[in-house]
This record gives structure tokens, sequence and C-alpha cells, in this order.
């Protein structure tokens, strides 16, 4: 079985 | 012939802060599906707008010299953040690479 690396999405800042 | 190979480069863009607000919105940071933090917004009014060459899509690499590389979106937020705050200097240097 094929592993994938999977990250998370980002959250998002307001600056 | 053919079309020119892009060859991303990574070019320093200064803002003054001439506005209450730096006014970019960044996602993105170590750990993330984005490993360093992309311009997603330039909101109208703001610093980074007035500038007028900072980019939707741009990636950060350094922040007055403060590189982002292995920082986590929170602490990327607070270098920014801080970078605007601080009264000893009236501009912020950005590293910024357009991402071919």
């Amino acid at each position: 079985r094929e592993k994938r690396l999977t990250l998370p999405p980002s959250e998002i800042t307001l600056l | 012939t053919g079309s020119p190979v892009p060859v991303p480069t990574a070019t320093v863009v200064r803002v003054v802060k001439n506005a209450n607000t730096l006014g970019i919105a960044i996602e993105g940071g170590a750990n993330t599906r984005q490993p360093l933090p992309r311009i997603v917004t330039i909101q109208k009014g703001g610093s980074a707008h007035n500038c007028g060459q900072l980019k939707v899509g741009q990636v950060i690499l350094e922040v007055n010299g403060i590189s982002l590389r292995g920082r986590e979106h929170k602490d990327a937020a607070w270098i920014i953040a801080e970078a605007f705050k601080t009264k000893e200097k009236d501009h912020i240097d950005f590293l910024v690479v357009e991402p071919g």
C-alpha cells in the first residue's frame, strides 16, 4: 500500500 | 525558440508603514501543505497595498532578514505582526518569491 504524506491545510491570518 | 523558463527570483520589497494596518492575509507555515507563508489577500488602504509591490501568491521567505523557514504559521504571523508594530523602523523589508 502506497503511503502518502498528507499535510494539513494552514489557517489564514489577517495582519 | 520557445518560451523562456521562468526562474523564481527572490526580491526584497520594502513596505513603508504609512497606514494603520499592514493589510495582508497569509496562509501556510511549517508542517502544513504550504511550508512557507503565502500572501492570499492584500487589503486596499493597508500599507502593503499602498506599497504597490506585494502581490497575492507571493511566498514570504524573510521579514527584516529573519527567515520564516521552519516556522509554524502562528510564529510566522507573529514575526510579521511584530515587525509592523515596532516603532524602531518605519518600514518592513519582505523577501518574497513568486513561485514558478
